[in-house]
């Protein structure tokens, strides 16, 4: 489930 | 959020602010390429496209805001305002050379096939060798001035302070994105020469001049 994580960064 | 992660982002805010004050106090974009800079700005358009649809936190939106503003600021300095300064003639990289195959490659390897995926792809792709204008220009002429090497420097330290952040978020979370770090491994990688230009020359007071 990394698709809504690495949303985090810019 | 860890203090690499907070690290590569205040190094990418320090890059553009020296570069928006380069341009602003000297009067003159001369040495930069407005190349890279439509990249950058191509770049950061297609990946805060969520900024209105995807809220993480203030932290988060202020920067998306701050990064796409600064990219804009810089076009309109380097395209409008101090236009004669431009260095066109040797700011001749061939953008459809990068932009066509990051976006097919978007098109093909990505987590999911989605208008906003596949252009936060895009950018995450265009991103990884958007300062390739930008390095081909300092090849050309040969040298940079200390000032835009301390650009670089602050730029390029960004995306490795990122691949630190991932090697500990995989340890601390378990958590990774092979799209996002391999793009930020390439990226990496196409700094390590000026890098080592930079460490050997610009931080012993000497202006960075290639090799003959």
């Amino acid at each position: 489930g990394s698709l809504v994580e690495t949303k985090d960064e810019l | 959020m860890n203090i690499f992660r907070l690290g590569g982002d205040l190094a990418h805010l320090l890059a553009i602010i020296i570069l928006l004050l380069k341009i602003w106090t000297t009067r003159s974009c001369a040495g930069i390429s407005g190349k890279s800079q439509i990249l950058f700005a191509l770049t950061f358009t297609a990946r805060y496209l969520d900024l209105f649809t995807n809220f993480v936190s203030v932290y988060n939106s202020v920067m998306k805001v701050v990064y796409l503003a600064a990219a804009y600021a810089t076009l309109y300095l380097m395209y409008v305002k101090f236009k004669a300064t431009y260095d066109h003639n040797h700011d001749t990289f061939r953008l459809e050379f990068l932009i066509l195959p990051a976006a097919g490659l978007a098109l093909i390897i990505n987590h999911e096939f989605s208008i906003i995926e596949v252009m936060w792809t895009f950018s995450i792709y265009l991103e990884a060798v958007a300062i390739l204008p930008q390095l081909f220009m300092v090849s050309k002429t040969g040298e940079a001035e200390s000032i835009t090497s301390h650009y670089l420097f602050a730029l390029g330290s960004y995306r490795a302070l990122y691949i630190v952040n991932w090697v500990y978020r995989y340890y601390s979370e378990g958590f990774y994105d092979m799209i996002a770090t391999l793009a930020g491994v390439v990226q990496t990688v196409l700094y390590c020469d000026f890098f080592y230009l930079y460490i050997t020359k610009v931080l012993k007071g000497k202006k960075l001049q290639l090799p003959a």
